[in-house]
């Protein structure tokens, strides 16, 4: 319809065919990706970050039935010169009730290791009165630089009500000359396109799912 | 399903490609660049009632039930979408992570009459 007229159906101004076929295709995506609007992403991740993730993501392998895969950027805070002691924080917008049933964290190791790390990966429970507990998830041995998937639990791991997964690495060099020359080594590589990242596939439990699990 | 020509007045697919560059969200959904978001219109006079332009015996089916009763019957048939499949998409959550999933019955692949 022309401009200026109105609209039979919702007494709006009458939009041209395109630009009402762009609403609807806007409406159509949000409503899929259960969203109530499109997300403002203010810290997108590093392109080269972002090129690895969908190389990760790309082959084949869909999350079967309602199921989502999900790459997780790490927040690092702790030591500063060491990355052996640091806390990995993931922030997951996970659906209120959901299934992990597949979780690697990736890490990249320099090319200047000087031996064979030792890895020990804990998850830190929600804050409580007594402090946070701290759960041993894995224990890992690399031996060589560059990315390293380090498959986790998937039953012990989950992200507190606001989404929130902090994971606290302890690694150390087992023939430990690292300390030759006094200071701790960079043990792990944190930089923006080698920053650690979580590769997850969650399925949300639908209201069918326990049924499904009994039969 | 019948071939869709601009003019076609009977039930078929209209097919219409949205670039998601064009929606101004390229910046969050990563692939893929945009998508088919087809739709079924078009009459759907008695004779074909039921042609879900895939099955036909529910065609025949019907089409008998017409002529055993009254050729003019009081409902009409609608032109509905009769074949749908999903829709990949690997997007940027508000969290900046990277997510891929599948929306079920995203794109229309055939339409019909009810």
């Amino acid at each position: 319809q022309g401009a200026g007229s109105v609209c039979p159906s919702c007494g709006g101004p009458a939009l041209e065919e395109r630009a009402l076929l762009l609403e609807i295709a806007k409406q159509q995506i949000l409503e899929g990706l259960h969203l109530t609007s499109r997300p403002r992403i203010t810290h997108p991740p590093p392109q080269a970050a972002l090129t690895r993730a969908l190389r990760r993501l790309q082959p084949g392998g869909m999350a079967p039935g309602n199921g989502q895969e999900v790459i997780s950027f790490a927040t690092i805070t702790g030591s500063s010169t060491s990355t052996c002691s640091s806390m990995l924080t993931f922030h997951l917008s996970v659906p209120q009730s959901y299934h992990l049933h597949h979780a690697r964290l990736w890490l990249h190791v320099p090319a200047t290791l000087p031996g064979a790390l030792y890895m020990r990966i804990f998850q830190w429970g929600p804050r409580r009165r007594h402090g946070r507990s701290h759960t041993l998830l894995a224990e890992h041995q690399m031996t060589t630089p560059g990315w390293h998937a380090l498959t986790l639990p998937s039953s012990g791991l989950k992200a507190e009500e606001s989404g929130v997964l902090k994971l606290q690495l302890d690694c150390r060099l087992l023939d430990g000359n690292s300390t030759a020359a006094g200071q701790p080594r960079q043990l792990l590589d944190t930089a923006a396109h080698q920053r650690p990242f979580l590769e997850l596939k969650i399925r949300a439990n639908g209201p069918g799912t326990g049924r499904t699990k009994r039969r | 399903t019948p071939t869709c020509e601009p003019e076609t007045p009977l039930c078929c697919r209209r097919d219409r490609y949205v670039d998601f560059q064009e929606l101004g969200w390229r910046d969050w959904i990563l692939q893929p660049e945009g998508y088919q978001l087809n739709y079924c219109s078009g009459q759907c006079p008695p004779h074909l009632a039921g042609s879900p332009g895939i099955a036909a015996s529910f065609h025949s089916a019907v089409f008998n039930l017409l002529k055993a009763n009254n050729p003019w019957p009081a409902g009409t048939s609608c032109c509905v979408p009769t074949a749908r499949r999903p829709l990949s998409l690997l997007y940027l959550d508000q969290n900046g992570n990277v997510v891929k999933t599948d929306v079920p019955d995203m794109v229309v692949e055939a339409c019909g009459c009810s």
